[in-house]
């Protein structure tokens, strides 16, 4: 079981997370299906940098987070944009969303310009992830962690980020093993799609110049 | 590369500060 100081970090993490929105008015757009290939590279731009706001903004809320070295505070945010983008891309995918939104979504990053080298891996782990089943409270918390990443570039204090990442990665682990005492290896699974990201971070920085080349 | 990775610090930043806090 949870004990108590653990149920508050996982409800006040999951609150955070449910906070976490882009503006609706850019979902929208998002939906509209007439667009060029200039219009879908802008928009996607658009929506990158509205992510990374929300996602500071979730960041911002992580218990202890605003208590780290302030540029430690950026070197995990910029380390982590990308994987915590992917895992957030990947939640929405897997949403059951009104008929054909998901097509529409679909068709929008396949014609963005993007090569299929790195959409093929980019969609196969949204399948996986899709195949774990995540709860949005799994999807809080795998989210914090990965943010929370001792071992990224130019992290001055890795102690004090483990501090933090611990007590998130225990509560994950107990609340894989309440809800999902049939599959002993849900934590382990959920902690495999971090390798993952790892592996499409890497790639994305190759994305991106193959796509500003286009 | 090194412009989008200005480009996220930049985003960071200003979003840390509250630029962005409605």
């Amino acid at each position: 079981e949870l004990n108590q100081e653990q149920e508050t970090l996982l409800s006040y993490i999951v609150e955070a997370y449910n906070k976490c929105r882009i503006p609706q008015d850019m979902a929208k757009k998002l939906l509209q299906d007439q667009f060029s290939t200039e219009e879908n590279f802008l928009l996607l731009t658009e929506m990158a940098t509205s992510q990374v706001q929300v996602l500071v903004e979730f960041t911002k809320k992580l218990p202890g987070f605003q208590t780290l070295d302030h540029e430690d505070q950026i070197a995990l945010i910029k380390g982590s944009a990308v994987e915590a983008m992917f895992l957030r891309s990947a939640q929405i995918f897997n949403r059951k969303l009104p008929q054909g939104h998901n097509v529409v979504l679909e068709e929008r990053i396949r014609k963005s310009g993007i090569s299929d080298d790195y959409i093929t891996p980019m969609f196969n782990f949204y399948k996986t992830v899709g195949e774990l089943q995540m709860t949005q409270e799994e999807h809080a918390l795998l989210t914090a962690i990965t943010i929370l990443s001792p071992d990224r570039p130019y992290i001055k204090d890795l102690h004090a980020v483990e501090k933090l990442q611990e007590p998130i990665l225990n509560v994950l682990q107990i609340f894989c093993k309440i809800h999902h005492n049939k599959d002993p290896q849900h934590f382990a699974r959920l902690l495999g799609r971090l390798t993952e990201l790892r592996t499409l971070n890497h790639h994305h920085a190759e994305m991106l110049s193959s796509w500003r080349m286009n | 590369h090194s412009s989008n990775t200005i480009g996220l610090e930049a985003i960071i930043r200003k979003a840390l500060m509250g630029k962005y806090d409605e």
